[in-house]
């Protein structure tokens, strides 16, 4: 009850008796927030203190190094700009991480829900509580790795939140610099792409690209194939805004500082949060209007969701003896499993198509490869984790490739493209292009990026064709020493 | 090596892309000089 009436008073860790307990008695798992390659993450309630939190239920075959990785992390921070950890549980076949509850989502959901962008004033608050967070994180030498809006999470009180450390890496005295490739492609700084090592101010970077994000929408470079982004990072100038007219001094001054291409030359955190823009930020009770808008659009969207379920159940019972596959049809637009599994959760669809019908960025997800077999065996995790897994997780950026190949799949069988010479002509034969109508050239530039796309994953199959039977054997090596 | 191969299919893509994209751009400017 006192903590019922307090609500600042948080909640530090589970108690002992809970610990022990099977996690279905300690909690009541209320809604699902979001899926993703990991698993799942649901709204539940603390029995016993009666507080909100949030659980990632893990699939345990899935990489337990970087799960491992991940709770080590967030265990080992104490501050209010990063998502806090709990305790955890093994329930069955499923690791479950209790965390703290945000209860305003991601400033990427906040975005995509309102269909708004939002203004300087609400993105100089959310960039001081994160810069908090991240002043905190590399003052204990550890680097994010993935920031970008959808990591940044805010709770009802409009405080931001680092949250997603599932390939967050830690610096030590002995390793000034990292040389792994992880990140989700738009959001990743040079250095990082180049192999060139890299330290904190890489995360700083990302934090450049997310407040262009949060200001137009969408990181720059969103348009284009991400394969491509991933080459002309590097290559061109810093990323800038759009129309730089619709935005003051200050707040252009604050990305140049974060997207300096020399890493040297980047500032740092705690050299950022004394900048005007974010010194000058207005408090975090000014995000409450945008908190409560997008909670209630939320709402009103879950409501409409069970409602049509309501009606689909209606259709179903008024006539039972017909097979009615047109309200299946109906459902399928979101993730219909999803919404009947969940049964009495139904209310939480809309979360689940909020995800999958978000911008092509949104659908991509962290990279993670390894140029190195370097330093620590965390990386060799990372790695593990696609390829030694029952169900391989595959990096969201490849699930691109082959969504755009479908795609482009479609149209030679509508016979829309007759451009498709699958592969390129040497490049001694470009002057055939001179024998070409501008029509033709059109046509070839349209369908160079599925081409690529389709060659993309040849290579990606035929390297994991390789790499699949080195990893059975090391897993069949790991279980005969689990045995012995 | 993943990645070299991966690098070398999206540079040569990129170099055909700037080809296709000249000629375009030159059949464009033969137009209009000839307009």
């Amino acid at each position: 009850v006192q903590m019922r009436n307090h609500p600042r008073r948080q909640l530090k860790k589970l108690s002992e008796d809970s610990l022990t307990k099977q996690p279905e008695e300690v909690f009541d798992v209320l809604e699902k927030l979001g899926e993703g390659s990991y698993g799942c993450v649901f709204k539940a309630h603390y029995k016993e203190t009666g507080e909100i939190v949030a659980i990632k239920q893990v699939p345990v075959e899935s990489d337990l190094q970087e799960i491992i990785k991940e709770i080590s992390i967030m265990q080992q921070c104490n501050s209010p700009h990063v998502v806090r950890y709990y305790g955890s549980y093994f329930k069955n076949s499923d690791l479950w991480i209790v965390m703290e509850y945000c209860g305003a989502g991601s400033v990427s959901d906040i975005i995509r829900i309102r269909n708004k962008t939002l203004t300087e004033e609400e993105i100089a608050t959310i960039l001081q509580s994160t810069l908090k967070g991240l002043e905190y994180l590399h003052f204990m030498r550890k680097i994010h790795r993935d920031i970008k809006a959808g990591n940044i999470l805010l709770n009802s009180e409009g405080q931001a939140k680092l949250a997603d450390f599932g390939v967050a890496g830690q610096l030590t005295d002995t390793m000034a610099k990292r040389n792994t490739v992880i990140g989700t492609p738009f959001w990743m700084a040079p250095e990082v792409i180049q192999e060139i090592g890299y330290n904190c101010v890489a995360d700083i970077w990302s934090l450049g690209i997310t407040a262009i994000e949060m200001a137009e929408g969408k990181p720059p470079y969103a348009d284009i194939h991400p394969m491509r982004a991933i080459f002309m990072i590097p290559t061109n100038d810093p990323p800038k805004f759009r129309n730089p007219d619709l935005w003051s001094s200050e707040f252009q001054q604050f990305v140049g500082q974060c997207l300096v291409k020399n890493p040297e030359q980047r500032a740092t955190a705690t050299q950022l949060l004394q900048h005007p823009f974010i010194k000058f930020a207005k408090p975090s009770s000014t995000l409450r209007a945008l908190i409560t808008d997008a909670m209630e659009i939320k709402l009103k969207r879950q409501e409409e969701a069970e409602q049509r379920e309501q009606d689909a159940d209606d259709d179903d019972n008024s006539d039972e003896d017909e097979v009615d596959r047109g309200t299946m049809v109906r459902a399928g637009t979101g993730d219909s499993g999803t919404v009947r599994a969940a049964g009495s959760l139904g209310g939480t669809a809309w979360t689940m198509i909020e995800h999958d019908t978000g911008t092509m960025q949104s659908q991509l997800g962290t990279m993670v490869i390894n140029s190195d077999d370097d330093d620590d065996e965390e990386e060799a995790g990372t790695m593990k984790r696609r390829d030694e897994t029952l169900q391989p997780v595959k990096p969201s950026f490849l699930e691109y490739f082959e969504q755009k190949e479908k795609e482009a799949n479609l149209h030679n069988d509508a016979g829309e493209n007759n451009a498709d010479n699958r592969r390129l002509p040497a490049e001694a034969d470009l002057e055939v292009l001179q024998t070409w109508t501008v029509e033709e050239l059109r046509l070839r530039l349209a369908s160079l990026d599925p081409q690529m796309e389709q060659e993309i994953e040849e290579i990606h199959q035929r390297y994991q064709a390789k790499r699949q039977p080195i990893l059975d054997a090391i897993e069949a090596k790991k279980r005969r020493q689990q045995n012995f | 090596l993943f990645m070299k191969e991966l690098e070398h299919i999206v540079k040569s893509y990129e170099a055909y892309r700037q080809a296709l994209l000249s000629e375009v751009e030159a059949r464009k400017q033969r137009q209009q000089w000839y307009a």
